[in-house]
């Protein structure tokens, strides 16, 4: 009672293009404590989902949450999310709040 | 406490 939850939303995003399009800003240590879309790339996976929007936090990619993780590894788990072949998607748990 | 304040930045990556 009295804590409120911040919305959050799954986006999947299919691989339809060969880059994800994104660029992020943020994790752990810094400003921003998790990662935020700061460009959306026209053409990119990303953008063809059309879900996605400018200034969206990841919470979580493929259901591993970015809490606590820095850029480079938030960065790579995000990389390496895309890049698997085990998948033809990849699912962010992203929320409008900071 | 005024830590916040003294966070840095982030670089931005392109995914």
């Amino acid at each position: 009672p009295g804590v409120l939850e911040p919305t959050s939303t799954l986006v999947r995003v299919a691989r339809t293009a060969s880059t994800l399009g994104i660029a992020i800003e943020g994790g752990a240590n810094t400003r921003q404590p998790l990662p935020r879309i700061v460009t959306i790339q026209k053409g990119g996976s990303a953008y063809n989902c059309g879900q996605l929007r400018v200034g969206q936090v990841i919470l979580e990619v493929n259901g591993i949450s970015l809490r606590g993780r820095e850029h480079q590894e938030a960065a790579r788990l995000i990389a390496e999310a895309f890049k698997t072949k085990e998948r033809d998607h990849i699912e962010f748990l992203v929320t409008e709040f900071n | 406490r005024e830590k916040r304040l003294t966070l840095p930045p982030s670089e931005i990556t392109l995914l």
